[in-house]
């Protein structure tokens, strides 16, 4: 475990518990996908399948029962809570799963590791982690009033791919065998899709204004 | 290549 690595894990971690504090506590779902949050759900099921066959370390386990547990709960909140669920803008959340889901299905099945079942679920879940951003994206661009949390929210997921690669970079230079292209182009492709976002965060946080998207 | 050590990220 490098810096690095410790250090994504954590902005990752902080980011869906942000999330779920924020909506558990002020009752609100204002400006959050639930079509992201079912996407990230479903990325986490389809990657911890290993939970049930192999033991990496108990950091691991745990991590991995935390994040199945907080995406879990973000989409119940989001879709049972009586009152959360009020605050929920369906109406701007048009982002279609199947857009997303088909095509990363499709590439796993023709370009992954190995064809066993755990493989592939494994390698679209990094497929689709790569681009399950885009309907929050999308409903921030709609949405124009960003509030700080929802910001926070998605600039502490971009920073946690961004020291994923570093931590890549890193293991690269560390350990002999260290080798996984499928890993590295899917996580290069979801750390840019977050580089215009970035942009207009600096910008607003430099300038000291309220963070807007252009149209 | 085979992949390696990758598996035990999340």
């Amino acid at each position: 475990m490098n810096i690095f690595r410790l250090a994504g894990d954590m902005t990752h971690l902080v980011s869906v518990l942000v999330l779920l504090l924020k909506i558990h506590t002020i009752k609100s779902c204002a400006g959050i996908s639930l079509k992201t949050q079912e996407l990230y759900a479903l990325v986490f099921t389809t990657r911890y399948l290993d939970l049930f066959t192999d033991y990496i370390s108990l950091y691991n386990t745990v991590m991995k029962l935390i994040f199945l547990g907080s995406s879990f709960s973000i989409v119940w909140y989001i879709r049972r809570h009586k009152i959360v669920r009020r605050s929920y803008d369906k109406d701007q959340d048009t982002f279609r799963h199947y857009f997303i889901v088909l095509p990363c299905l499709v590439l796993a099945l023709l370009i992954h590791h190995k064809f066993t079942f755990k493989e592939v679920m494994w390698t679209f879940s990094l497929y689709l982690e790569a681009v399950a951003i885009l309907p929050q994206l999308v409903l921030l661009q709609r949405t124009r009033n960003i509030d700080n949390l929802t910001g926070q929210y998605v600039f502490l997921l971009g920073a946690y791919r961004a020291l994923y690669i570093l931590n890549w970079i890193y293991r690269h230079y560390t350990e002999p065998h260290y080798v996984h292209w499928i890993t590295w182009i899917a996580g290069i492709v979801q750390t840019l899709l977050y580089a215009d976002f970035f942009y207009y965060y600096f910008q607003s946080w430099k300038n000291n204004v309220k963070l807007q998207l252009p149209a | 290549a085979e992949e390696s050590g990758v598996k035990d990220e999340l």
